[in-house]
């Protein structure tokens, strides 16, 4: 028997952080946070 | 340490829900084939991202089991530190005992993010050392009648979109399945021909290798040639997007990945995403700095092309979505 698990599309980060302009801001401060993590 | 795909969370889209534990403890997980761990937040973790997350609490499990060993699971736009344990998992009314999974105390990059843990569905080689990967665990345990895993990713709706165990509901595609051999059993990892648009080869003219993955949204590839892909939609770069015409949808070519001798051209509709005002190319670079050569086929490309993923014979299946 096949098991069919529905996924559901949910609204996307970046179009939320878009409509807020929080956009550039976010990927700014996520380098920042993955560049000093990798140096961690 | 595996590095797992570039995974661009920021339009990862597509979530399912699981339960583990005893009674069961609900979730929200990314089906993910470009990764085979699974892993949900700690009740005890303190990092930011899991105070907008559920959080398994294993007091409340009678089926838990601490097995303690510490991870750290990198991703190409976060990483989880944590600890091991074990408990029933249930997918839709597949039964996974003893199934290993991580418990995240610390998260980057998962902030705010659309579900709560990951799923992964790559093969073992990609898991942590010394784990059982779920689909793996289910198939030794006889769940599936033939070992596949099929996504139908629905392109407008927001729902509509499945992921089914154990065969593949031929409703969800049309025509026949083209079956490619998985070139490198870790991530599900294939080898493309070319990459053209108007007839013209623009990348990947010698052969590359492409991951298939549900876990990353867009397209990526090796900056130089996703430069050439652009210059030739004359894109321009504006704060880290390629913006495009809108008015290009109508005029420019389908870009054509053929694979094993199949051509499986993407419209300009669906490589080009209109939000607001402007509209922007799905095509990224940067896959260079984990593997030369390699592209990342993730959603934007599994929206028009149904997958069937066979763990039997190593290969994966495409055919037009319906």
């Amino acid at each position: 028997c096949i098991v069919i698990l529905p996924l559901k599309k949910m609204k996307t980060l970046r179009e939320t952080l878009r409509e807020k302009n929080l956009l550039n801001n976010f990927l700014e401060e996520q380098a920042y946070r993955l560049s000093k993590n990798d140096s961690k | 340490i595996t590095i797992h795909p570039l995974r661009n969370y920021l339009d990862t889209a597509y979530v399912g829900n699981i339960t583990i534990g005893t009674p069961p403890q609900e979730f929200r997980v990314v089906f993910d084939t470009g990764s085979a761990n699974l892993w949900v937040p700690c009740i005890t973790c303190t990092s930011p991202a899991c105070y907008t997350h559920k959080t398994f609490n294993p007091q409340n499990s009678s089926s838990f089991r601490e097995v303690g060993s510490p991870i750290t699971i990198f991703y190409g736009s976060g990483i989880i530190q944590g600890f091991l344990g074990s408990d029933t998992v249930r997918i839709g009314n597949l039964v996974s005992p003893e199934q290993s999974f991580g418990l995240s105390l610390e998260e980057y990059g998962f902030d705010s993010l659309p579900f709560d843990g990951i799923l992964g569905l790559a093969f073992p080689a990609m898991g942590i050392e010394d784990t059982i990967p779920i689909f793996d665990n289910l198939w030794s345990h006889g769940a599936f009648s033939e070992p596949v895993f099929a996504f139908y990713l629905n392109t407008n709706k927001p729902e509509g979109s499945v992921v089914m165990f154990g065969g593949v509901d031929h409703r969800y595609y049309k025509g026949e399945l083209n079956w490619i051999p998985v070139s490198q059993t870790s991530h599900w990892q294939i080898s493309m021909n070319n990459i053209s648009m108007n007839g013209t080869v623009t990348a990947c003219s010698c052969g590359c290798e492409a991951l298939v993955d549900t876990g990353t949204s867009l397209i990526y590839g090796p900056t130089k040639l996703v430069t050439n892909i652009h210059k030739l939609m004359n894109a321009r770069l504006e704060n880290s997007e390629y913006v495009v015409s809108c008015d290009a949808v109508k005029t420019l070519p389908p870009v054509i990945f053929n694979i094993n001798g199949i051509d499986y051209p993407l419209r300009p509709q669906a490589y080009i995403i209109k939000i607001q005002n402007n509209c922007r190319s799905v095509f990224q670079g940067g896959t260079e700095n984990s593997s030369l050569n390699t592209w990342i086929l993730g959603d934007i490309f599994l929206r028009q092309y149904f997958s069937v993923f066979d763990r039997k014979n190593r290969r994966i299946g495409l055919a037009p979505a319906v």
